[in-house]
């Protein structure tokens, strides 16, 4: 029997809205310890990996590990029929077929469920080895955000340079160039740690398509390393994240 | 010219 509850649908939106452009069905594992969720996006880019313990809810019920198929674009249906500040209450019995989600209005006034078929996916997990990555980089979520969005506009491709001056973001192309370079803030919105400086070239709709996790966390975390994707991780309170791991481009 | 490698160059199955 697995059942978790939250006292808002909202942040179960926004975690939904942060995977739906990458993934189109997705499993969730859930354990004693909270839920578990990793996948590759079609093309093999990129991986995403989700992680709530379970802390992070308000109820939380896995007498059995138990994995749960969803379609995400049914997923986003169903939340769709729920306000942002209803209470939510997920459940599955062992070995079932479905998933029901139960939402309570924050009057307790109204309460409506749906049940969501499960699906039986084939998911190949990744082993996500330990990395010491040579910069990392912390910055406000809008930031990261916008700038992804600004590259977007002149090339299909980014490279992010860091040294200890600053990490930079350029794209050129046949409108012509853009670099933005960010340096550490007194303030500390921006921290840069270099223990080597690192330059290497990305996919830029991939930066753009994680960005849909902005509305979950203040700051995004960037970590780059010599030939290894690039993790972009944005915290889900203290109780969670979600990393996006992204293959560098390489020469031909 | 730089082609998009890809995540299972990096990470093995389990």
């Amino acid at each position: 029997m697995f059942e978790a509850r939250l006292a808002s649908t909202l942040t179960l939106k926004r975690i939904v809205d942060a995977l739906r452009e990458i993934l189109n069905q997705s499993t969730l594992d859930c354990s004693d310890t909270g839920i578990q969720m990793q996948a590759m996006d079609n093309s093999h880019v990129s991986l995403v990996s989700l992680c709530l313990r379970k802390e992070y809810f308000e109820k939380y019920k896995c007498n059995r590990n138990i994995s749960l198929g969803l379609d995400l674009k049914s997923l986003t249906k169903v939340l769709k029929c729920a306000n942002g500040d209803d209470a939510v209450t997920i459940k599955a019995a062992d070995k079932a077929d479905k998933v029901e989600l139960s939402f309570e209005s924050a009057g307790k006034e109204r309460t409506a469920d749906y049940e969501l078929r499960l699906l039986n996916l084939d998911q190949e997990h990744l082993a996500i080895p330990e990395t010491e990555y040579n910069c990392v980089v912390h910055m406000p979520a809008t930031e990261f955000a916008r700038i992804c969005r600004d590259m977007a506009t002149f090339s299909e491709s980014v490279v992010i340079a860091c040294s200890k001056e600053g990490i930079k973001f350029s794209a050129s192309g046949e409108m012509g160039a853009a670099n933005i370079k960010l340096s550490e803030t007194t303030k500390g919105e921006v921290s840069i740690q270099v223990d080597e400086p690192v330059a290497l070239s990305f996919a830029g709709r991939y930066l753009s398509t994680f960005t849909r996790a902005t509305p979950l966390a203040e700051k995004v975390k960037i970590g780059l390393a010599p030939d290894v994707p690039l993790l972009v991780e944005y915290p889900i309170e203290d109780y969670g994240y979600i990393r996006y791991y992204l293959a560098p481009k390489v020469d031909d | 010219k730089k082609i998009q490698g890809s995540i299972r160059n990096y990470f093995s199955a389990k």
